[in-house]
């Protein structure tokens, strides 16, 4: 150990596990935590040589060979994989470099479990779980992101066969940037607008078959491909999909709380906002990336900033510890308490999702805007601390911090999409903000407000009291 | 500790109530806004975009509360040693105060802090600094991240960094030969013209 970093640990007043055990929910799941670190880390199916030192090409086909043998792997690890958190863990573990299964169980699952019909329901999740298909959910087209109302995707309704006839009517409506979309999904849940009866619907999931499952061509009607060298996963293939005329089975529309009849009937669903529930449970995944993500960059920057010795602080005495510099404490000290208020948020929007998301189930729609409201803010907020606060590690750093070797420049742009994707952060704060409005109005009339807003029913005088 | 207006700003309670007066207040602000725009014959949609800007400020304010409250609620609950409770505390403060700096002008616009009082809390920011430095090396160890996950030279546990870096930069596809094929191709003539 370095002796400036030992002395640092030596004079600490806390105990580093006590906190440890705190931030990973006690011993136990602490304990199950370092054990599937040992299992993968002693694995030597999981090592390669460094991905900057691979290719485009070889970091996807990387990426594919760890993920696939994570799934093999998986349940020889019995216990430490109890839950959804777990398999996040181990996947992230295992597939450093990106997992190309992420989205085929988390979104994809997720949107077939909550939004689709009980038949659907047992046709597709024991083929998704025992990876038989591989699926991806297909959302923002080239010119259509945040704002799912302008999404161009046609699934146009035809009683006579009783299909749905999806298209890429445009350009624009080309679907763009789902991740493990270009070579690697057999299936995806693809956001579509509904039209039936000679009537526009809205944007409606629908699962579709992309690829054939016994020698993974592309269907015909479909056209599926990368989208190209971007900024950071290099080892996802976030693709491009345009349809043509490309027929899906009635059953295929996630129907739980809208449908379509055989005769091309069309039912509403209770709330609109039920369509984008998959979203909410990402965004709060993303409070939990900040999180940690935060945590990597202040973690990498203070340690090496107590062993970084730089200049002299008065004439002829030694060079001190970087971190020994009020300046370099002012630029990092408020990041690592920024990574613990972030820990400590993302632990109760997870709590309030699984809250909400039964609510849902049980039929009870009454928070579902408070939700929207707190995961979108709390996403936008956390993620651009995040994204400004790791390039402030980066820049602590000095010259070392623009080196590879630092792990920067991969933690900032792995990081740096959750910026932008579910939900623009910019849009998603309007949103918040329309909601606050809203509730703002409604405390004023007298209305009970939800937890995160009841505030809004009090007046100056009585918060300052 | 107490300022003039008698306050302890470092008080985590006051700290929250704060937070949630300036979102408020900026809530406010923006709902005026919109409703002033409606009152100009602009629909709620139009309305809406005309004060985005006060909107968005408003959601980050809001968002900011809710951080700050819920840290708070967390350090109520957890059940730890007294010096780690101090050692949560203080970071509690420094999150809370610094945010406050760096959004002062909406603390100070409607009087929820006045000049003397936000020119002391930059001064607290500084004096939790060489607090915080005592345990700085031991917060980010409990963060329990495993080298390998890390994967950074700089951040390795055992701070062995130079010796790493010197490994790193040998293992570089360019150092495979002493002289690189590209002085044949493009070196050599142009030294040899």
């Amino acid at each position: 150990i370095n002796p400036d970093l030992q002395r640092e640990r030596d004079a600490a007043t806390i105990d580093p596990e006590e906190l440890t055990r705190i931030i990973f929910d006690g011993a136990k799941e602490l304990d199950k935590k370092r054990k599937l670190e040992d299992a993968v880390f002693n694995d030597p199916d999981y090592k390669s040589i460094p991905l900057n030192f691979m290719s485009r090409e070889e970091q996807y086909e990387e990426g594919i060979r760890r993920s696939a043998i994570a799934v093999t792997k998986k349940e020889a690890l019995g216990d430490l994989i109890e839950n959804h958190n777990d398999l996040i863990s181990y996947n992230t573990l295992a597939c450093g470099i990106g997992n190309a299964f992420f989205l085929h169980e988390s979104m994809f699952a997720d949107s077939i479990k909550r939004m689709a019909t009980d038949e659907l329901k047992q046709k597709m999740m024991p083929l998704q779980q025992k990876f038989e298909i591989i699926g991806t959910y297909a959302q923002t087209e080239m010119g259509h992101g945040t704002f799912l109302r302008g999404l161009e995707t046609t699934a146009h309704y035809d009683p006579n066969t009783q299909e749905f006839v999806l298209n890429s009517p445009t350009v624009t409506s080309t679907k763009w940037w789902p991740g493990a979309l270009g070579k690697t999904s057999t299936h995806a849940v693809v956001l579509a607008q509904l039209y039936t009866q000679g009537k526009c619907h809205g944007i409606h999931p629908f699962v579709v078959q992309l690829r054939s499952l016994e020698d993974h061509k592309s269907l015909p009607g479909i056209t599926l491909g990368d989208i190209g060298p971007k900024f950071g996963y290099g080892a996802n293939d976030n693709g491009f999909l345009r349809l043509n005329n490309h027929r899906i089975p009635r059953e295929n529309m996630l129907m739980k709380y809208s449908q379509v009849a055989p005769d091309g009937t069309y039912t509403k669903p209770p709330k609109a906002e039920l369509t984008y529930g998959t979203m909410t449970f990402i965004r709060s995944m993303i409070v939990r990336a900040s999180a940690f993500g935060l945590a990597r960059g202040t973690t990498i920057a203070i340690r090496y900033s107590a062993v970084r010795r730089q200049s002299e602080m008065r004439p002829g005495e030694p060079e001190p510890q970087v971190l020994s510099y009020p300046t370099q404490q002012y630029k990092l000290f408020p990041l690592l308490a920024t990574a613990y208020a972030f820990f400590f948020v993302q632990k109760k929007m997870v709590e309030t999702y699984s809250v909400v998301n039964q609510q849902i189930n049980d039929g009870d729609y009454t928070r579902i805007q408070e939700l929207h409201g707190l995961s979108s803010g709390l996403k936008a907020f956390t993620s651009w601390a995040t994204n400004v606060g790791l390039e402030i590690c980066r820049m602590s750093c000095g010259g070392h911090g623009y080196s590879m070797s630092s792990g920067f420049p991969k933690l900032y742009v792995d990081f740096t999409p959750n910026c932008t994707y579910e939900g623009e952060n910019t849009v998603l704060l309007l949103q918040t903000a329309r909601f606050l409005v809203k509730s703002l109005k409604e405390g004023k009339r007298g209305a009970k407000l939800p937890g995160t807003v009841a505030y809004l029913s009090s007046n100056v005088t009585e918060l300052r009291a | 500790r107490a300022t003039s207006a008698g306050r302890d700003l470092k008080d985590p309670r006051l700290l929250v109530a704060l937070y949630k007066e300036r979102a408020m207040r900026q809530i406010m602000f923006a709902s005026d806004k919109v409703e002033a725009a409606r009152s100009e014959g602009l629909d709620l949609v139009g309305a809406l975009n005309r004060a985005s800007v006060h909107l968005v400020r408003a959601a980050n304010a809001h968002s900011h509360l809710l951080v700050v409250e819920n840290f708070h609620e967390k350090l109520q609950e957890l059940k730890v040693s007294q010096k780690l409770k101090k050692t949560l505390l203080q970071l509690f403060q420094l999150y809370a105060l610094d945010g406050i700096t760096n959004c002062s002008g909406e603390f100070l616009e409607d009087g929820i802090l006045s000049g003397t009082e936000v020119k002391a809390i930059r001064q607290y920011v500084v004096e939790l600094l060489p607090l915080i430095r005592v345990n700085a090396v031991a917060l980010v160890d409990a963060f329990d991240f495993r080298d390998e996950v890390l994967d950074s030279v700089l951040g390795r546990y055992d701070g062995n960094v130079y010796e790493e870096l010197l490994k790193w930069a040998l293992s570089s596809p360019l150092n495979k030969t002493d002289v690189h094929p590209s002085y044949d191709k493009y070196l050599k003539p142009l030294l040899h013209r």
